[in-house]
């Protein structure tokens, strides 16, 4: 079977499907002074799978504002710098507005696994870090 | 009360796979 360092280097998403993988690219990516990128993706990703039973709501409302107020609001922040700024002006919307929708940050999410794709993923299949690991 | 980032470290947790 192919070993799972060498799935790595298939897509982003085998990397991001497998513990390990993910351990060694934040490791990385904690180098590079951009862990929050990934602790972005993972938070839309796990906003957008809380289940709508009842009590939930506020959980849901809390948890949106937390990630809106960790990663967007503070436009010096690496995961704000890379979100387009009709994207962070929807999310605002959303959390003043109380709208609270399970795919409100979609499009932010989208936008910051583009930029892993583009950017940060291909630099670390070249890392001493990876490199190393394999 | 979960402090808002223990909710957010759940919340990032959740997300990712779970252990082979």
């Amino acid at each position: 079977p192919t070993p799972p360092y060498l799935k790595w280097a298939e897509s982003l998403h085998s990397l991001l499907d497998d513990q390990d993988g993910i351990h060694l690219f934040r490791t990385f990516l904690k180098q590079e002074d951009c862990a929050d990128l990934l602790d972005f993706w993972f938070a839309c990703s796990g906003f957008r799978k809380l289940e709508t039973s009842e009590g939930n709501e506020e959980k849901k409302l809390k948890l949106a504002k937390a990630i809106y107020k960790k990663y967007i609001l503070d436009s010096n922040g690496i995961v704000s710098r890379q979100i387009k700024p009709a994207t962070k002006s929807f999310i605002k919307d959303c959390v003043v507005r109380l709208h609270i929708d399970p795919a409100m940050f979609d499009q932010a999410q989208t936008e910051i696994q583009t930029m892993m794709e583009e950017n940060t993923y291909p630099v670390f299949l070249k890392s001493d870090i990876y490199l190393e690991y394999t | 009360l979960d402090s808002e980032d223990d909710l957010l470290q759940k919340c990032i947790t959740s997300a990712m796979p779970k252990q082979r």
